[in-house]
Formats: structure tokens, C-alpha cells, sequence
């Protein structure tokens, strides 16, 4: 019973316990019910169980200890290249919350057909966000690590922009709706490849590129670390209503956005780096992470605790 | 000279809050939820004897149901040593769909105990 959320020896003494009451319902019954109290009051389904060796991004880790109040040893002394000034979303945001989550994209997806090769698409699958939570934010965070041989180039060689863009539609929402993008199954796979191809061969009448529009764009300097944030509350809220094609995330040289920015893969960790042979542990903290905040209608927050002294 | 002290019977404790430590390794929680690994809930245990001190906390309920106690406990026992204010606490784990989750649970932690 590895899974269960009551352990062995507690079950058997509450079976036990329940006996005594001599009621007509099976023992075990009444400790099932009791286990299901359990799991709604973590708002689970079933008992996780995670694997062992799964990573927990830091961000994580610090928006906890940021809640708990604790600068005692900011994230900056333990993660070298952490920005200092990470924390919470302001308070106006925080207070309105009890439950902040974070989503990893969905690697298999990050190439749009139609698109250039350095426009990365981050398609993040928030189906699984409780029904009965309500969505207040939505931030996209992007980790950028400083270009050594960048430090010593003059102000304008160093900066870049980053722009994101929401794919609202694909030339064919049919064929290219991945709105159950977990469902697909590698049969499916097999049979888009192949739609694709056919479509290649003897050309297409419709429009090759998908519609996206323009969310956030920022200029950015290539010489130094941190957390690129970047509020997408609204269009999360429109992928729980309707289809979610994902974000379109390019890096261009500033001043000329037609060309891709060099060295984007070591700077804007958009793509895992086959050269670092510390991946893919270091690919699991500083990949593109989409934090959302939600509260259940509970009677918490989660605001910055004051630390009390019992 | 030989003095006999006066046996008394041991004073059982009045209600206040205990101390309960929960270590999640010890439900075998551990597995999913990574921060914190354990909390103080406290708990809260004690006689409501009369007379009912301030530090009690009694609603008019407890004590009319003091009263009625002293009159006839047959009608009624002596009311109850209860949690009266609790608190929430933060929660880092992972859910069942394998995501990082982090949430505030309200109602975890006593923070104070009184005679209802």
C-alpha cells in the first residue's frame, strides 16, 4: 500500500477503532472514506508518488522560502547567478492567491512548422489546474545566463530583445490542435508526419504560418544573469477557455530583428545544450517555467509571513 | 516530630495547548511533499474545571454548561478543552500529476486552546 496516504499500521488501528463502533458499514469502508477526506484536503485525486531522484526547481523552493519570510540565506548565496531581486509577485498579487504551480513545457513541440528556426515555441499544458481554483496570474519566466565574451563589447553589441509572441491559430486547427497534446499517442504523430509531408509535396492553398501576436517584448543585456519575468495572465486565461497553441519565444539583436541573436541557446536557456554535460540536471532548473497563481476560495494567502517568535 | 505530609491527589492538568510535532517521514508523507518536513500543529488537552479561568477562553455555553455539570453531571459532562484559533501553513510538494505545487492549508496549526 506504497501508495496509499495512510500508512499500514495506521489503517490496521483505525479499522480497529472503527469496529468498535459496531455500525452496519465494512470497516475498511470507513477508513476509505476517511483517506478520501485526507486527499480533499489537499485537493488531490490520489496519493502522489513521485519518483526519487525528481528535481523541485528552485524557483519553487524560493517562492517557499519567500513565503515563509526567510532571507536568512538568499537564494543568491546558494545558486550562483541567481538574481536577488527574485521573489514573490508584489503583494497586490500574493494576497489575492493561496497556490502558485509551476508548468514545464512540452519539448516535443518547440518547432512550429512555417516558422524560422530560432522562433522557440513553449507550449505549456495547464489542463490539469483545478476546476475550482481560480486563475489571478500567470508569469513566464525565462532564465538568461551573462555571454563571457560579451562583457567587454561595447553597450550596443551586448543587447538583445526578446520577443513573445501568442500563436493564436495555426493554418489548420484540425490538423495542428494539440489542445490534448497528452493524448497524442505516437500513432498520431505518425499520421500528422504524414499529412504534413503529403501537404509538403503537393502544396498547400491555405496559409503556411500560424497567426501569432505580439504579448511582451524587452531589450536585454547580454553581459549579466538573472529571471526574465513576463506577465501572460491573459493569455492563460483564454488557453483554459479555448485551444492553447503555446507562446512563440524569439531573440533578436537589437536593432535588427530580422536576424537571430547569436549564442542564444547558452544565453536565453530556451533548449536544452547537448554541450554541457551537467545537463540535464541544470536544464531542469533554468528551463522556461510558466508559474501560475490560483486560489481556491479558502480563507489564505500567500503573502510574505512575518516571522513570529512563539 | 514526625510529620505526615497530607497525600494529595495529583492536579490533573487544565486546558491549554500541547506540543505534537508532525514529522511527515513519520506518515510516510515524505515522498511528495518536500518543504517543510514537518510542522508543530500543537494540540490541545486539559481539564475545564470550575472555576473556569480567564486564560480559558469559556463561551457563556461552557459555562451555563458548568452549571448545569455542578447541579447534575448526569445531564452533562464538563465542556470541552478544543482548539479556539488556528493557523495556516505553506506547503511545498509535488501533486499527482507531478507538478510543483505550492499552496497555503488553512486550519493546520492551534494556536490557541480554550473550554467550549
Amino acid at each position: 500500500r506504497a501508495s496509499a496516504m495512510i500508512p499500514e499500521i495506521g489503517r490496521n488501528n483505525l479499522i480497529e477503532q472503527a469496529a468498535k463502533y459496531g455500525t452496519n458499514t465494512r470497516e475498511d469502508e470507513i477508513v476509505n472514506e476517511f483517506e478520501k477526506k485526507l486527499l480533499n484536503m489537499f485537493g488531490l485525486t490520489r496519493r502522489p508518488t513521485p519518483n526519487e531522484d525528481m528535481p523541485i526547481p528552485r524557483i519553487m523552493q524560493h517562492l517557499y522560502k519567500a513565503h515563509m519570510g526567510d532571507t536568512s540565506d538568499g537564494p543568491h548565496d546558494l545558486y550562483p547567478g541567481w538574481e536577488p531581486g527574485f521573489d514573490l509577485p508584489s503583494d497586490d498579487i500574493a494576497s489575492t492567491v493561496n497556490t502558485a504551480r509551476s508548468f514545464h513545457h512540452k519539448d516535443e513541440f518547440e518547432r512550429i512548422e512555417g516558422l524560422p528556426d530560432h522562433h522557440i515555441r513553449l507550449l505549456f499544458n495547464i489542463s490539469t489546474l483545478p476546476p475550482n481554483e481560480n486563475l489571478k496570474y500567470a508569469e513566464l519566466l525565462l532564465h538568461r545566463e551573462e555571454i563571457k565574451q560579451h562583457v567587454s563589447l561595447p553597450d550596443e553589441d551586448r543587447m538583445q530583445r526578446i520577443n513573445i509572441y501568442e500563436v493564436i491559430k495555426f493554418p489548420d486547427d484540425d490538423v495542428t490542435d494539440t489542445s490534448s497534446f497528452d493524448d497524442v499517442t505516437e500513432e498520431q504523430n505518425r499520421i500528422l508526419e504524414i499529412v504534413n509531408k503529403r501537404r509538403n509535396k503537393f502544396g498547400s492553398q491555405k496559409m503556411r504560418e500560424p497567426i501569432t501576436r505580439l504579448v511582451a517584448t524587452r531589450l536585454v543585456d547580454t553581459s549579466n544573469t538573472t529571471w526574465e519575468r513576463f506577465d501572460v495572465s491573459a493569455e492563460t486565461q483564454k488557453w483554459l477557455k479555448d485551444k492553447n497553441h503555446g507562446l512563440v519565444v524569439e531573440i533578436v539583436r537589437d536593432g535588427d530583428e530580422s536576424t537571430p541573436a547569436p549564442d542564444v541557446t547558452s544565453h536565453v536557456r530556451l533548449r536544452r545544450d547537448v554541450r554541457n554535460e551537467n545537463e540535464p540536471r541544470e536544464w531542469h532548473h533554468k528551463r522556461p517555467l510558466l508559474l501560475t497563481y490560483t486560489h481556491d476560495g479558502k480563507e489564505t494567502n500567500l503573502s510574505r509571513r512575518s516571522r513570529k517568535k512563539r | 516530630k514526625a510529620h505526615r505530609k497530607k497525600e494529595r491527589k495529583p492536579r490533573r492538568k487544565s486546558c491549554q495547548r500541547q506540543d505534537l510535532y508532525v514529522d511527515f517521514s513519520d506518515v510516510n508523507w515524505d515522498d511528495w511533499i518536500v518543504a517543510p518536513h514537518g510542522y508543530h500543529a500543537f494540540y490541545c488537552n486539559g481539564e475545564c474545571p470550575f472555576p473556569l479561568a480567564e486564560y480559558m477562553n469559556a463561551t457563556n455555553h461552557a459555562i451555563v454548561q458548568t452549571l448545569v455539570n455542578s447541579v447534575d453531571p448526569s445531564l452533562t459532562p464538563k465542556p470541552c478543552c478544543v482548539p479556539t484559533e488556528l493557523s495556516p501553513i505553506a506547503m511545498l510538494y509535488v501533486d499527482e500529476c507531478e507538478l510543483v505545487v505550492l499552496k497555503t492549508y488553512q486550519q493546520m496549526a492551534v494556536e490557541g486552546c480554550g473550554c467550549r
